[in-house]
């Protein structure tokens, strides 16, 4: 394993971990680093299965996987000490976060030029995954599984095909995406029902986006040509995007309040795409326009 | 500034410890970490508006897959993944049932060959983190090819 790397201990953790770690930089194109976190599994690192994690964004850290979601422990809200996570995907499983693409947390670029797109997002993470198993060759024998979560809807099957196209020798078996943006069209289209099941819209906002964005039994809430369809469309999606819900758990409460991340806002004006330009004259955080009162 | 109702500031006092990203061999000439960067964020392309096509290339190839959403989320929500799987146009292998942790419904999946889609009842966008139980359990099932 590539002993510079090795994490052995770590401000903040009182307890002793019973797997390895590493943390360092994997070589990306030509002068871009991504920054990975490397946990063995706590079980059988040699037989165990071997998994990357990816969080999306664009533009978010995969960190924040490791230290909210599935990583071995979590940051108590001192921000100074350390807890174990009970349900810890590396209980089973060698699990790998890369933060990606560079410019994302300690990921970065020689040149500071963090312009980029889907495809070379995938082509980075497919020689970050080279140079990874270049430090770590033991691991090409495991079983290897993709995650991606949000925005990682994109990046994990962009990148699996090139893993499982390329000339790397790596035992792919499948990949996993959660809560993904897979089609932004859908995406859009099944908000409305969504929204409406559970009882964001009332019934005349609901009469009015039937009335003008659906003909003949079918509707359209993403791409509808008619002005009112749009109209309405930026109605319903500002209740559920700027009302004060929290849009990634409906039931719960909204943390850290309305703060707002301008790459996040630009996948969402990106979902509202479909509302035609003016959307784009449109500030997001205007909300609905005052034409149209709210029931 | 992070996305909206996500408060990560415990995490980024940790990572921000001089100590911390020593540790974490993070060179000290880097910017303070963050849980999202506005420089990449903002200069994003997007270029794949459906992944469908990706997504039936990869299953051709006989690689296993899963889709599974937390039902509360609204940032991605479950109807819209679950559309997706089904407009791939592949055959239904199990009908839509319930999938059980801890005695309890932990939400809905159906199979369509190598493709799982699955819901994780009353979670929200981030499953490991808000049903981390059932969530371990969908990532053993599908690790290891079990039931779920």
């Amino acid at each position: 394993q590539y002993a510079p790397d090795e994490v052995t201990n770590l401000p903040g953790m009182k307890f002793k971990p019973n797997y390895r770690q590493w943390s360092g930089y994997l070589q990306a194109r030509q002068g871009k680093f991504l920054h990975y976190w490397f946990v063995t599994s706590q079980r059988d690192p040699v037989k165990d299965p071997l998994v990357l994690w990816l969080n999306g964004g664009p533009g978010c850290s995969s960190l924040d996987g490791f230290l909210s979601e599935n990583g071995p422990f979590h940051v108590n809200d001192n921000g100074a000490s350390l807890y174990e996570n009970a349900f810890s995907w590396n209980k089973i499983a060698n699990v790998l976060y890369v933060e990606s693409p560079a410019g994302v947390g300690f990921s970065y670029s020689d040149d500071k030029k963090y312009a980029t797109d889907d495809d070379q997002v995938a082509d980075d993470n497919y020689k970050a995954l080279q140079s990874f198993f270049a430090k770590f060759p033991n691991f090409t024998q495991n079983e290897f599984f993709i995650f991606g979560e949000s925005y990682g809807g994109i990046y994990a099957p962009t990148l699996s095909l090139r893993v499982a196209t390329g000339a790397a020798k790596i035992n792919f078996k499948g990949f996993a995406v959660g809560n993904g943006l897979s089609s932004f069209a859908l995406n859009d289209q099944s908000l409305i029902y969504f929204g409406y099941y559970h009882g964001l819209f009332g019934e005349d906002l609901w009469r009015d986006l039937n009335i003008n964005c659906c003909e003949k039994g079918s509707c359209n809430f993403y791409n509808s040509s008619s002005d009112a369809c749009k109209t309405l469309v930026i109605v319903a999606f500002g209740i559920v995007y700027n009302s004060g819900l929290n849009e990634y758990a409906l039931y719960l409460d909204c943390e850290g309040g309305r703060r707002s991340h301008r790459g996040y806002e630009r996948t969402m004006i990106h979902l509202f795409k479909n509302c035609g330009k003016h959307m784009h004259t449109l500030k997001f955080s205007d909300g609905a326009p005052s034409s149209v009162s709210l029931g | 500034e992070v996305p909206p109702c996500i408060n990560s500031t415990a995490q980024m006092n940790w990572l921000n410890r001089g100590d911390v990203r020593k540790a974490l061999h993070i060179p000290a000439t880097l910017p303070p970490w963050d849980l999202c960067s506005d420089d990449v964020g903002e200069q994003y392309t997007t270029l794949y508006s459906t992944v469908k096509d990706v997504y039936l290339k990869l299953i051709s190839l006989g690689l296993r897959a899963l889709v599974y959403n937390g039902d509360t989320d609204m940032a991605c929500n479950f109807l819209g993944d679950q559309w997706f799987v089904e407009d791939l146009g592949l055959e239904a292998t199990t009908k839509y049932q319930t999938w059980i942790h801890d005695d309890q419904i932990a939400g809905f999946y159906q199979q369509f060959g190598n493709i799982t889609f699955l819901t994780v009842k009353g979670a929200g966008h981030m499953v490991p983190q808000w049903a981390p139980g059932p969530a371990f359990h969908m990532f053993q099932s599908f690790i290891t090819n079990g039931y779920y």
